[in-house]
């Protein structure tokens, strides 16, 4: 499979090779077919097919590298130049605020990003700020309450904006707020409005996009909306526990110029990583 | 005009790209095109009709074949079917079964049916609260057991309940869970066991792309689905994955859910796709 391919190109650095237009070709095309599969956008795939080729052809391969391979390592050079870096998580106190589609999984990663802060020391604590699903804050508080993590909410009250103001200062001797906040996506003005007003209470350290593994074309479109209006400096991908690729990261990433900073690997507290380029590379391309 | 294979590359490649820009899977988007090439390659064009024109015409007839497959009239099924008409929801997490429940409740309400509704994902946090907020408000039966019970003793109940109150309509949700994930796979054939619903519906969204493929077969492969509903259409979603789920499953689109409201469903179109396919 590409992926396996890819690391044995990437290490393999041998004598002089030659270039195999015919083999260039079909690798790319095999290359364009995988990350089409793995979501990425199409235009993107595309104008990164057609760098990668003309690299291919122009660029002369290290000694010893067959062109398969050849055009494997020029393809995971263009992959790390998009998700190469990991977004950075200082180890002290901050706002977060989880921004993202319906269902992509914000609730559950607030409940594992505080658990993650939990374990390195630091004292978390979570502000609900759903006012619109039945039963959000039942689930953030069930969350919380297995996890020992304080968490504040106004079960009664649809003023998503006052509650977390109230919530900042409830929970000012915390170390990292982390405000959970409604789905929205961008036609939703309405929410998209109120995404800004909560926003606009402090200056967040963190506002992270949650995105869920398996978007299709979308990603680019929604991230740009998220962007927009309020700034996104991370991403995390989630459900990647399942056969979705996320290439709809690449384009969210690359259209937010920010980077991945946590995947979601199921459903309980501790099934949060901190993002590794090598292996979500690896897997996009199958 | 004999059209030549050549002729037919330029459309099928602009065509092929509008499918995968809509979120139509790539396998899928692939044998949608091989079909019209094989039909095309060798067909009599009329001199006023452009090999564009022409392309798209069997495209329109190809994704049509798919999408009007095996067409179920749901209103039509619950009016003429034995009671309690049992409805499964299943899917994997995040998709909106349980709002979709909820939105088809509503509309079961207005049609003067009894409705029973099932808290049939005993796991999640906060799942079968927030089932029991949707039902208070739309003022609907709910059976639920403690967190953690067996789903199918949950759904199980809620039928017997349906019987011996002369309910029309068993509405029974599930936990979200991924396709990859054997042990809970086999619950859900366990469940589909005991319960043995009537229309067993994949609830999936609008804005997925080429997974709605696996997630499509390895649910219909489990417990063969009767139909799909499809959500988050509003998203300004194309809704390619309607026609991956279709084309997997052989079984019809139901409904598209359009917003969080209880009026936000609407029966599927198949022109509704071809709309957002050419604009
Ligand atoms: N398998 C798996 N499931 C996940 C993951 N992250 C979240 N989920 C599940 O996805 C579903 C949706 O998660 P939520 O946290 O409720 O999503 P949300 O974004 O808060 O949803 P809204 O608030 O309605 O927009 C739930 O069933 C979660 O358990 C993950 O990484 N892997
Ligand atoms: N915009 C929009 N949002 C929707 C639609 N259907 C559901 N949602 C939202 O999607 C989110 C998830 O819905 P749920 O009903 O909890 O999804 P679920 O499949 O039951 O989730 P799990 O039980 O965790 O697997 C909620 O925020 C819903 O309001 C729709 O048609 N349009
Ligand atoms: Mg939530
Ligand atoms: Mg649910």
């Amino acid at each position: 499979n590409l992926g396996n391919s890819l690391k044995d190109a990437v290490k393999k650095l041998a004598n002089a090779g030659k270039i195999d237009r015919q083999v260039i070709d079909e690798v790319v095309k095999d290359i364009q077919r995988a990350m089409i599969q793995a979501d990425v956008n199409v235009r993107l795939v595309m104008k990164l097919s057609s760098q990668i080729k003309n690299r291919a052809l122009t660029e002369a391969p290290p000694a010893g590298m067959d062109s398969r391979e050849h055009v494997l390592r020029i393809v995971y050079t263009e992959l790390v130049n998009i998700v190469g870096k990991t977004t950075p998580i200082a180890l002290e106190p901050q706002t977060i605020m989880m921004v993202g589609l319906q269902g992509s999984g914000k609730t559950t990663t607030t409940s594992k990003i505080a658990r993650f802060f939990s374990r390195k020391g630091l004292k978390p604590a979570v502000i609900c700020a759903d006012t619109y699903r039945p039963g959000a804050y039942d689930q953030l508080s069930q969350l919380c309450e297995k996890l020992g993590v304080p968490y504040y909410g106004e079960p009664g009250n649809k003023d998503a904006v006052a509650i977390v103001r109230n919530g900042l200062k409830a929970m000012a001797k915390y170390d990292v707020k982390i405000v959970d906040t409604a789905g929205r996506h961008a036609l939703e003005t309405d929410l998209i409005q109120e995404m800004k007003d909560i926003y606009a209470l402090t200056p967040f350290t963190h506002k992270l996009l949650v995105l869920d593994a398996a978007i299709g074309q979308q990603a680019s479109e929604q991230a740009k909306a998220f962007n927009d209006a309020i700034g996104i400096t991370g991403v995390v991908i989630t459900k990647l526990d399942g056969t979705a690729k996320g290439g709809g990261a690449l384009s969210a990433v690359s259209d937010t110029n920010t980077s991945i900073a946590f995947i979601g690997v199921g459903e309980t507290p501790d099934d949060l990583e901190r993002f590794d380029p090598d292996g979500f590379i690896s897997r996009l391309l199958g | 005009v004999v059209l030549t294979e050549k002729d037919l590359e330029g459309p099928l490649w602009e065509l092929e790209m509008a499918l995968l820009e809509s979120d139509v899977a790539l396998p899928v988007a692939e044998s949608i095109i091989a079909t019209i090439k094989a039909d095309l390659t060798g067909q009599h064009k009329k001199l006023l009709h452009s090999t564009g024109d022409v392309a798209q015409d069997a495209l329109v007839d190809a994704i049509s074949k798919i999408l009007n497959v095996n067409t179920l009239d749901f209103d039509e099924y619950v009016r003429n079917h034995a009671r309690p008409v049992v409805i499964s929801f299943i899917g994997v997490n995040g998709t909106g079964k349980t709002t979709t429940i909820a939105k088809l409740a509503e509309r079961l309400k207005e049609q003067k049916y009894g409705v029973v509704i099932a808290a049939g994902d005993t796991f999640r946090a906060g799942a079968i609260e927030q089932l029991e907020r949707h039902a208070d408000r739309l003022g609907v039966k709910m059976i639920k057991h403690q967190q953690g019970a067996d789903p199918a003793a949950v759904i199980y109940d809620a039928v017997q309940y349906a019987k011996n109150n002369k309910k029309d309509v068993v509405l029974a949700d599930t936990a979200g869970r991924l396709h990859t994930n054997v042990n809970l796979m086999e619950q859900l054939k366990k469940i589909g066991r005991v319960v043995r619903p009537d229309l067993t519906i994949f609830v999936d969204e609008a804005i997925a792309g080429n997974d709605a493929v696996e997630r499509a077969r390895l649910f219909n492969d489990a417990v063969p689905v009767s139909g799909t509903i499809l959500t988050k259409a509003d998203a300004d979603a194309k809704g390619g994955a309607a026609i991956s789920i279709a084309h997997i499953t052989g079984k019809p689109i139901l409904f598209l859910g359009v917003g969080q409201e209880y009026k936000d469903l609407k029966k599927f179109e198949t022109q509704w796709f071809l709309d957002r396919l050419f604009e």
